[in-house]
């Protein structure tokens, strides 16, 4: 179940990096 | 208590102190379990936590603690979907969605911070008409107060006392401006946004030098001159 959970804290983590934007772009 | 235990004390309509304790040991359990145990909670708890929220929402005069309740309420669902399941239950149920648009209210930063960060995610993951599914939401909800769509967003911007809000929201702008495929969507929902008071508080903003900040300016900027080289 491991990695099924965390998925909001790394969507949220990308976002606030800024890194959740780079990769739309690419 | 277990999942059915809570699914139990949820469909039994209390309220105020109550309410606030279960749903604080909700949030814990939701937390702290197994994906299973949030799975099993789920089928039944989803639909009955977004009926508090409606009801909470409905209040014509909301009283301290339907505040309290409500905020909470939203912490709840945020941790229902740190996990694959609980994600794709609250994508595939609408009502969820605009439950969390009409929760949007810059009088409760705390509160609003959480949503439009759950709303940005939402809108990133990827999934098929995600992006139109959640610009109904804001629109329905803001329909409902006679207000333009954005808002309620920007006015969140507006509030220098709350950065953690302010940096949120500037999030959320740049999640739905980036997410149509179709370069005229991006330029349209971006120049809807500016037309809002955003374009009048970027310097401001600007001026606040907060990294945090900072990185969703740049960001705001450079799909800008992206989208400009693109036209």
């Amino acid at each position: 179940e491991g990695d099924e959970t965390g998925v909001m804290d790394n969507l949220l983590e990308a976002l606030q990096s800024g890194a959740a934007f780079r990769d739309r772009r690419k | 208590l277990s999942s059915q235990e809570y699914v139990h004390e949820l469909r039994s309509g209390i309220s105020d102190e109550k309410l606030l304790n279960c749903l604080e040991s909700l949030r814990v359990s939701l937390t702290s379990n197994p994906v299973s145990w949030v799975n099993n909670f789920g089928h039944e708890g989803l639909g009955l936590l977004l009926d508090v929220l409606e009801k909470l929402l409905d209040k014509k005069q909301q009283e301290n603690i339907d505040k309290k309740n409500q905020y909470k309420l939203i912490q709840c669902l945020k941790a229902f979907m740190n996990n694959k399941f609980g994600l794709q239950r609250i994508l595939g149920d609408e009502r969820s969605l605009l439950l969390l648009a009409r929760a949007i209210d810059p009088k409760q930063p705390n509160m609003m911070t959480e949503i439009v960060k759950i709303l940005s995610a939402i809108c990133i993951v990827g999934e098929e008409n995600i992006l139109d599914k959640l610009l109904g939401a804001i629109t329905t909800a803001a329909e409902r107060n006679n207000r333009e769509r954005f808002s309620p967003i920007v006015e969140g911007l507006e509030n220098h006392e709350a950065l953690q809000l302010q940096v949120a929201c500037m999030q959320f702008i740049n999640a739905l401006v980036t997410s149509p495929y179709e370069l005229d969507f991006r330029i349209h929902l971006r120049n809807e946004f500016l037309r809002s008071g955003l374009k009048t508080m970027l310097p401001d903003l600007k001026e606040k030098e907060n990294d945090e900040l900072d990185i969703q300016l740049k960001v705001f900027d450079e799909n800008k001159e992206d989208d400009l080289n693109e036209l």
